[in-house]
């Protein structure tokens, strides 16, 4: 995702009309967004979660601090003084569709638009685009990897697709979870507002020929359906829960999952493994194969008890093209507090050794909980890899969740084929006997003294 | 940006704002200020963010904290509260320059 002017901007500087004095009508907020936020970020975790708030930046206590967690779910409807219009402009009704709640799938492209540092130097940062992809969704709240800086609250989130409908408004732009930057930005449906608005407006003397303006929400115009199509790579990924240690994996077969080795490290033991899509399921399996702590490939294989019905199977890929656009999915940030979050970048780089792939790179969003996941590409769907790390600076602390690393499905394919069809876990075993290129391409991986450590 | 990006580029450019709070009496203390939707024309209705009104709600953040409230009315915020929204050029209007911003920010070379 990244910043780009909208297509009205002049060389020197945007045109904009001059301020327009308006009123406050009312100010709106939606419980069932409030709820989700403090359901996700409130009580104990308030601790871990750092948000960006558009109130000047101050020292606040920690009553004020969740007083400002309750707050970031507050949006206002104002009207702006009339005179001023532009000849004709009066004439035109609605300025923007709005998309019903639910109508935009996990992993569908959106594009936010806001003004950096709100109206602080507006003929160069008003109206600023960011391209992400809703990555989850909980009620009304909506998470999206489109990068949005302080100022843009409350800027529109479209929808990519035919109509570019209004789907929600940026709530906070950014956050942190225990001084991580997460890269998500935090957005409220705007279908939901809007019916708390036209509800409150009774309350205003001339409330009702206001509440009748407001625009309702519609399906594309043309009678286009405005739902996206789920990618179906979605839902291939699923929750594995080993002991108190939870991460991700991804449904290789109806009863075959792969994960990362710190996820479910011993062989034998007992995981749980969870789906979220077509239904909520949770499966006993045994970890079939791990590799060693030594080995560079950080892979655990799984048997389940029982089929993932209903759930679509991966197709391998098996070439690789840089710059690529590819998309992660995985359980980080929320655990199983919500549904797999979908993050989209593009495959940065395709580390070889001998001219063959070893290790994948991406620009997506990846976080602790997401290792063992799948990486995908977006175009094709095809699965390109197991997401094994992100990036952490022993120095300083900072993790880096866009400069990540997984494993190709080149490397994994022919054994988990072999073990699929015999049983056999010498394919898998190999894993354990990677060649010293190899080892030194994946160096930052294994646990060194005194160096960078790698490790989600 | 590609094809498929052409009908959300264009909303989002006719529909985008920015909006500013500041005091009547105190236009030295500066503003507060967000991203706004225009959702209609005529009349301008306008949806942004609630945030920047914080320091204007007579009760305090306070008033914001009550789990099920859907709405305050617009006299939960004292009477100096000064509201302005700003938008790009929309079809054959002409537009002025924004005066220039306070310096307080530059872009840092690398």
């Amino acid at each position: 995702a990244s910043l780009e002017p909208g297509p009205a901007a002049q060389p020197g500087g945007r045109l904009l009309e001059p301020p327009r004095a308006a009123e406050l009508l009312l100010l709106l907020s939606c419980p069932a967004f409030r709820s989700q936020l403090a359901r996700l970020f409130g009580s104990k975790r308030a601790e871990q979660w750092r948000f960006a708030s558009a109130a000047p930046v101050e020292e606040v206590s920690g009553d004020e601090e969740e007083d400002q967690l309750r707050g970031l779910g507050w949006f206002a409807l104002l009207r702006v003084q009339p005179g001023g219009e532009a000849k004709g402009e009066a004439a035109r009704g609605l300025a923007v569709t709005v998309a019903p709640l639910g109508a935009v799938a996990k992993g569908a492209p959106l594009l936010a638009c806001g003004s950096p540092f709100g109206a602080f130097c507006p003929d160069i940062f008003l109206n600023t685009l960011s391209r992400g992809v809703l990555s989850n969704a909980a009620g009304p709240l909506l998470l999206t990897d489109a990068r949005c800086l302080p100022g843009t609250e409350g800027g529109g989130v479209f929808s990519a697709r035919s109509v570019g409908a209004l789907v929600a408004l940026v709530a906070v732009p950014l956050c942190w979870k225990a001084s991580e930057w997460v890269g998500l930005t935090l957005l409220c449906a705007v279908p939901p507002l809007l019916r708390a608005a036209r509800a409150a407006l009774t309350h205003l003397p001339d409330g009702a020929a206001l509440a009748a303006l407001l625009p309702p929400e519609v399906g594309a115009p043309r009678g286009l359906p405005l739902r996206d199509p789920r990618p179906p790579w979605v839902a291939s990924a699923v929750l594995v829960e080993f002991g108190s240690v939870w991460g991700s994996g991804v449904a290789m077969a109806p009863r075959l999952v792969v994960t990362c080795r710190h996820v479910a490290p011993r062989e034998a033991a007992k995981v749980l493994v969870h789906s979220a899509t077509p239904k909520s399921v949770a499966i006993w399996g045994r970890v079939v194969f791990a590799t060693q702590e030594t080995s560079p490939y950080d892979i655990a294989v799984l048997s389940l008890e029982e089929d993932l019905d209903g759930v679509p199977m991966p197709v391998p890929a098996e070439h690789f093209q840089e710059g690529t656009a590819v998309s992660v999915v995985g359980f980080g940030v929320f655990g199983q507090a919500c549904g797999p979050s979908v993050t989209s970048g593009i495959l940065s780089a395709v580390v070889q050794v001998d001219d063959t792939p070893v290790m994948l790179q991406t620009t997506c969003a990846v976080h602790g909980g997401s290792s063992g996941g799948p990486l995908f590409s977006s175009p094709s769907g095809d699965l390109l890899g197991i997401v094994a790390s992100n990036t952490r600076d022993n120095n300083t602390g900072a993790t880096y969740p866009h400069l990540n690393f997984s494993i190709p499905i080149t490397v994994l394919q022919p054994a988990l084929q072999q073990y699929r069809q015999t049983g056999d876990l010498g394919g898998l075993r190999e894993l354990d006997h990677a060649t010293k290129p190899v080892r030194v391409v994946w160096r930052l991986q294994c646990p060194l003294p005194m160096t960078l450590r790698s490790k989600l | 940006m590609g094809r498929q990006w052409g009908p959300s580029v264009r909303a989002a450019a006719q529909a985008g704002c920015v909006v500013s709070a500041s005091r009547a009496e105190q236009p030295e203390a500066g503003f507060w200020s967000c991203s706004g939707v225009i959702l209609t024309r005529s009349p301008v209705l306008v949806l942004c963010h609630g945030g920047i009104f914080t320091p204007f709600l007579r009760g305090g953040s306070g008033a914001l904290t009550s789990a099920d409230a859907t709405f305050l009315p617009a006299d939960s915020c004292g009477d100096d509260l000064r509201l302005h929204v700003q938008w790009g050029p929309t079809a054959a209007s002409s537009a002025g320059r924004a005066e220039q911003g306070r310096p307080g920010l530059c872009t840092s070379r690398c």
